[in-house]
């Protein structure tokens, strides 16, 4: 896996994405 | 009676009985109230009942086009304030506008204020 | 839900991903696979259709996305974590299908077969894409009844 793909997770389970506060924005102050 | 649409919101979002109260998880969506204005000067308020440490809100005005599974502010057709900081938000981007933000017990209210078109009597 | 959970966790087969001559990377059967057998579940990060909206700009511009849709409110993003899975094929005669179950509540995608499959055979399935006017993408499957695009 890594040599084929460094930043790859491998997961066993599907897992919940935790949105940010800022999904959504393009720029905050 | 003004209330919070049933059907104007994203699905999952919970509304309370009286429909004057609703509550979000996860993600930001939006929802919005049974009417709308067109012209003229309007003013609303709601109070923030309960906000978990982690968590934050958009308030603020939206027309029909707005997306309702995003914050309110996401596009072009909405301008919010968020608890976090008070930021104002349009079309993504915040921009300062208060200083501290608002919290559990606070009440925000929203005016806006449009112009009578030439052609409407 | 337990049995079909039992199912995932115990049933899945012997697979590895390696050289495709479909496209880049495939999945192959380590062991035989009957007809109406679990292969694998894909796996992957549970997002809301917003969010993979967002995400596939951004992966279009990278060079490829692994986004599977459960349902309305629900898409499996592969692309940055998830299992072997993700190199499965497309094939217009595929040897597998994929079909959404519900396990303890959640809805999850596994990848069945639809007919015996031999040792070091590629496993594909029908990605069943919406059809689109334009933006086509070509199908390199090279199977018999092949409709040539994806979409």
């Amino acid at each position: 896996w890594s040599a084929f793909a460094p930043d790859f997770k491998e997961l066993e389970e599907n897992i919940e994405y935790e949105e940010k506060e800022s999904e959504f924005d393009d720029y905050d102050e | 009676n003004i209330l919070l649409s049933m059907n104007d919101r994203a699905h999952y979002l919970k509304i309370s009985e009286d429909r004057k109260t609703v509550t979000g998880e996860k993600g930001y969506s939006s929802i919005r109230a049974t009417y709308g204005v067109s012209h003229g000067t309007w003013y609303y308020e709601t109070r923030i009942i309960d906000k978990p440490e982690d968590s934050a809100c958009r308030i603020g005005w939206a027309q029909e086009l707005a997306q309702l599974f995003t914050p309110i502010g996401y596009d072009k057709f909405g301008y919010s304030c968020r608890s976090l900081k008070g930021t104002k938000f349009h079309e993504s981007i915040g921009k300062h506008y208060m200083d501290g933000g608002y919290d559990i017990g606070d009440v925000i209210g929203c005016l806006i204020h449009l112009p009578r078109p030439k052609d409407v009597t | 839900d337990l049995l079909k959970l039992n199912q995932l966790k115990f049933r899945k087969k012997q697979v590895k991903f390696a050289r495709s001559k479909i496209h880049v990377w495939g999945l192959f059967a380590m062991q035989p696979i009957p007809p109406d057998e679990m292969v694998i579940e894909y796996i992957g990060q549970r997002i809301r259709p917003m969010v993979a909206e967002i995400r596939e700009k951004k992966y279009l511009n990278e060079g490829s996305s692994y986004l599977f849709k459960i349902d309305s409110d629900t898409i499996i993003d592969a692309t940055h974590c998830g299992n072997v899975a993700r190199f499965i094929n497309h094939s217009c005669n595929p040897n597998c299908y994929a079909k959404v179950i519900t396990v303890e509540g959640q809805k999850r995608i596994v990848i069945y077969s639809k007919q015996l499959i031999e040792v070091g055979q590629e496993i594909t399935y029908d990605y069943k894409f919406p059809i689109e006017d334009d933006n086509k993408i070509p199908c390199l499957c090279r199977s018999v009844g092949c409709r040539g695009f994806l979409n």
